[in-house]
C-alpha cells in the first residue's frame, strides 16, 4: 500500500452527495455511498455521517467532463472517477458519463469504485497490489467484495485499529469544520534535531510508532513529530522505566518493552500484569542489556539485537531459540553492529538505526535498500521533520 | 464498460503515463510531447509495469497498452516526490 501524506485529524466524518448520478434511484445511491464508506469504518473507528447540506468533511459529485477541478472526466470508460486527498479537501467526483451500476455486472459497479475514491479522500494512495482495493485499474463487478489485507493494514497505518468503542454515528462532531492542514513542524524542543540518537522505536498495535530517548518519548507523524511531544515516558507508559533499551509490538497487540535484565508487558498504555519480569524468564535463551528487537516482516519472528549478534526467538517453539543462534548481524547485508533501535514500520518496510543515521532494509533482497539519496540517511530530517539539517549523509550534500 | 480511451499509440501512452505521475505534466501538452530523453521514456514504462505487475521490459508492448486502456481511477499512481520524505 502507500500513503499519500496527510490524513484527517477527527475520526468522526461527514459527507454530502450535491450531484447524483442521472441514472439511479437517490435512495439507491445514497445506501450504496453509504456502503462505501462502511469499507472503511470495518478496521478502523472512523465514522461517515451523511449530511443533507452545510459543511462537511468530503463532497460527493457525479459530473461530465469539465466540472471546475481542471481534471476533466473522458466519456465512459478510461477514468471512471477521482478523488482528493485530505490535505487537499477530501471531495470525491464520479463520471456520470459512465453506466453506474448497483449489484450487477453490467456496467460499472458504483460500490466497488466509490469505496476505492473514498480510501483517496481518507489518504491512501494507489496501491501495486492487484487483489487491493486500492489497485487503480478496475476489475469488474466482485459479488463476494472482501477488503484486502493490504488495504487494512494501509487505513490502520492513519487511523488506527478497530478499539470497538461505541461511537454513534448520528452525533455530529463539535465542530463540523473542515479540520485545516498543518504543515508538518520541528519538534516542541528539538534536542532531538542537535542529537537524533535514540534508545528505542516501537510500532504500536493502534499503528502509532514513536521514538523514546531517555525519559522523554516522541509520538511520530509520516514525516516529523506530532505536535505536543516530547512527554514523559512515565506518563506515557505509568510504570515503565526511562532509558529503555528495546522495545516490539507482537501479533497479540501487546508491547514489550526491555532493559537491562528485564522486561515489562503492556496493552495499549497500561502494564499487562505484574513486571518487571526478567529476561531470562520470559524469554529464554535471549541475552540481557539488548541494543534493538523487532518482529521482522519477513516471518514474523522476533528478532534480538545485541552487539554484533542477532538471535531469533520464536515463542510457538521449544526452545524458542534454536542452538545455532547468535548468528552475525553481517548477515543482514549493509546493517551495523551495535545498533540502537530495529523496527517493523507502518509502510512494511524494515528499519535499523544507529547514532544518527537509519537504514531500510529490503527484505526481499535481504540487504539494506539502495535509493536516491542512499542509506544511511540522517534520522533527523526523515523521522523527526527537523529543518536545516541535511536530508543525505552523502558527502557534499549540504 | 466501454473503453472511451484506448492506448494504442506512443503519444496516448505519453499522455496516460503524464496523466498518472510517470512522466513529468508537461508530456501532457501535445505541442511538447517527444520532448524528454529516451532513458526517461524507458523509465516511466519500466516505472508504470513495475506498478502493475506486468513483466518488465521498458518497451510500449502490447500487453502494457492493453492495461494502459483499462477503466481506472483518475488519482496519480505516483503522487509527487515532494513527499519523498514519507517514503523515509
Amino acid at each position: 500500500y502507500a500513503l499519500q501524506g496527510s490524513r484527517w485529524r477527527v475520526k468522526n466524518l461527514t459527507y454530502k452527495i450535491s450531484k447524483y448520478p442521472k441514472r439511479l434511484k437517490r435512495s439507491d445511491v445514497d445506501a450504496e455511498i453509504a456502503r462505501a464508506f462502511a469499507v472503511w469504518s470495518e478496521d478502523t473507528d472512523l465514522t461517515f455521517t451523511r449530511k443533507a447540506a452545510g459543511p462537511v468533511h468530503i463532497e460527493i459529485k457525479f459530473v461530465e467532463s469539465e466540472h471546475g477541478d481542471g481534471d476533466a472526466f473522458d466519456g465512459q470508460g478510461g477514468t471512471l472517477a477521482h478523488a482528493f486527498f485530505p490535505v487537499f479537501g477530501g471531495d470525491a467526483h464520479f463520471d456520470d458519463a459512465e453506466l453506474w451500476t448497483i449489484g450487477s455486472p453490467r456496467g460499472t459497479n458504483l460500490f466497488q469504485v466509490a469505496a476505492h475514491e473514498f480510501g483517496h479522500s481518507l489518504g491512501l494512495s494507489h496501491s501495486d497490489q492487484s487483489s487491493a482495493l486500492m489497485a487503480p485499474f478496475y476489475r469488474g463487478f466482485d459479488p463476494v467484495f472482501r477488503l484486502d489485507e493490504d488495504d487494512k493494514a494501509a487505513i490502520q497505518s492513519l487511523y488506527g485499529r478497530k478499539t470497538n468503542q461505541y461511537t454513534p454515528t448520528n452525533v455530529y462532531p463539535p465542530s463540523t469544520q473542515r479540520p485545516a492542514f498543518t504543515p508538518p513542524k520541528t519538534p516542541l524542543d528539538d534536542t532531538i534535531c542537535k542529537d537524533s540518537k535514540v534508545d528505542t522505536m516501537f510500532t504500536s498495535a493502534q499503528g502509532d510508532t514513536y521514538a523514546f530517548k531517555g525519559d522523554k518519548y516522541y509520538k511520530l507523524t509520516t514525516d516529523s513529530v506530532e505536535e505536543g511531544y516530547p512527554q514523559l515516558i512515565s506518563k506515557g507508559w505509568p510504570g515503565l522505566p526511562s532509558n529503555i533499551d528495546a522495545a516490539f509490538t507482537y501479533k497479540n497487540g501487546k508491547t514489550y518493552f526491555f532493559k537491562g535484565t528485564q522486561y515489562w508487558r503492556y496493552q495499549g498504555r497500561q502494564m499487562d500484569g505484574v513486571y518487571p519480569k526478567e529476561i531470562s524468564e520470559g524469554f529464554t535463551g535471549i541475552p540481557d542489556h539488548l541494543d534493538a528487537a523487532m518482529v521482522w516482516g519477513g516471518n514474523g519472528k522476533i528478532y534480538f539485537f545485541k552487539g554484533s549478534k542477532f538471535w531469533r526467538f520464536d515463542p510457538a517453539k521449544r526452545p524458542p531459540v534454536k542452538a545455532s543462534y547468535p548468528k552475525p548481524i553481517s548477515n543482514w547485508e549493509g546493517v551495523p553492529n551495535n545498533l540502537d533501535a530495529a523496527l517493523k514500520y507502518t509502510n512494511g518496510y524494515t528499519y535499523f538505526f544507529k547514532g544518527d543515521k537509519y537504514y531500510r532494509f529490503h527484505d526481499a533482497r535481504f540487504a539494506v535498500d539502495s535509493a536516491v539519496p542512499p542509506f544511511p540517511r540522517p534520522t533527523a530530517h526523515w523521522w523527526f521533520g527537523c529543518k536545516n539539517t541535511p536530508s543525505s549523509t552523502a558527502v557534499g550534500d549540504h | 464498460a466501454a473503453n472511451s480511451a484506448p492506448v494504442s499509440t506512443t503519444t496516448q501512452a505519453e499522455i496516460y503515463l503524464s496523466q498518472f505521475g510517470y512522466l513529468p505534466a508537461s508530456a501532457r501538452n501535445p505541442a511538447s510531447s517527444g520532448l524528454h530523453d529516451q532513458k526517461t521514456w524507458v523509465s516511466a514504462i519500466q516505472e508504470f509495469q513495475s506498478f502493475a505487475g506486468l513483466n518488465i521490459t521498458g518497451e510500449l508492448d502490447e500487453e502494457t497498452m492493453k492495461l494502459m486502456s483499462l477503466p481506472r481511477c483518475g488519482v496519480r499512481d505516483r503522487v509527487g516526490t515532494a513527499d519523498s520524505r514519507s517514503k523515509r
